[in-house]
């Protein structure tokens, strides 16, 4: 799986997500990144994009589920974020964030994930584990 | 305001190996093509489009080409994008012949009433849309032909990175 999220100059979010799926799943199998909301979501606070076992991340609406919590619970990107991949399942799950305010989170139980994020204030981070 | 910017490109179990220092270069080389677009104000709905159509066109990665094998042999390609400034989202599922499938997801956004379009529907509307398309085959690679045999023998699923069953252990 593939996914990218992004804030502009003018504050406005956007995500996308694209994959083949898991290896030898069940022909006709829809994993988690078509649903809205659990593979990819996008509001007015934040920009998500999620990787790992799409049933995993379609039961607890990933994406969604860390804009909600920033929206309802006023908490940062990486404490959203943060909690949401915590308490799932170990191994299932990666995501990567942004805020309208140009935060950036990346989170996963996973061992590792391939990731990278930069911002306009000259970060820079390539990672996997 | 500033922009920023995050992408990824699988997770799982991953074991350092050459291999991982070449998909650490291309993700820089995805962050750099992003990057500049930010810079020159192109906005964010555009640049995640570019970044993971790049990420598409790499066999390195488990989506367009270099997509993992389903228990048929076949590939099943879904992509989805969200526009937050509007609410306007799109999505494909099932796509076995469209190059690109998150440029499609987005002409579903954009070009139709619905959010998610999928299997044969999906395939007629990338004709329609006059999509990049390529044969099946465009989008097998051997080691995925592979992981899909190894992933047979010991009747499992894996997600992106999933250390080999048949290890020996």
């Amino acid at each position: 799986t593939v996914g990218c999220v992004a804030v502009d100059c003018h504050g406005k979010c956007a995500a996308a997500t694209s994959t083949g799926g898991m290896v030898n799943k069940m022909a006709g199998r829809i994993g988690d990144t078509p649903v809205i909301g659990a593979g990819t979501y996008a509001n007015g606070v934040c920009a998500v994009s999620t990787t790992g076992k799409g049933e995993s991340i379609m039961r607890g609406m990933v994406a969604a589920d860390v804009a909600a919590r920033m929206k309802y619970k006023a908490l940062k990107l990486s404490e959203a974020a943060g909690s949401v991949v915590k308490e799932l399942e170990a191994g299932t799950t990666g995501l990567v964030a942004v805020s309208a305010k140009g935060e950036i989170a990346m989170d996963f139980n996973t061992t590792g994930m391939f990731r990278a994020s930069a911002d306009h204030t000259g970060h820079l981070e390539v990672g996997v584990w | 305001m500033g922009w920023a910017l995050a992408l990824h490109g699988g997770a799982g179990d991953i074991k350092r190996s050459e291999r991982t220092e070449a998909v650490e270069s291309v993700l820089l080389e995805c962050l750099s093509l992003g990057v500049a677009e930010l810079e020159s104000g192109r906005c964010a709905l555009d640049v995640v489009e570019l970044v993971v159509r790049a990420l598409e066109n790499n066999e390195m990665f488990n989506a367009g080409k270099g997509s993992v094998l389903t228990a048929e042999g076949t590939v099943e390609m879904e992509a989805s994008i969200m526009d937050g400034a509007t609410g306007d989202c799109g999505a494909v599922s099932g796509l076995t012949t469209v190059v690109n499938p998150i440029s499609l997801a987005r002409l579903v956004m954009e070009k139709t009433p619905h959010i998610l379009l999928a299997f044969d529907g999906a395939e007629a509307f990338a004709r329609q849309q006059g999509v990049e398309t390529a044969d099946p085959g465009y989008f097998v690679t051997e080691r995925n032909i592979q992981r899909l045999r190894q992933t047979k023998e010991t009747q499992t699923v894996q997600i992106d990175y999933s250390v080999p069953s048949e290890a020996g252990e």
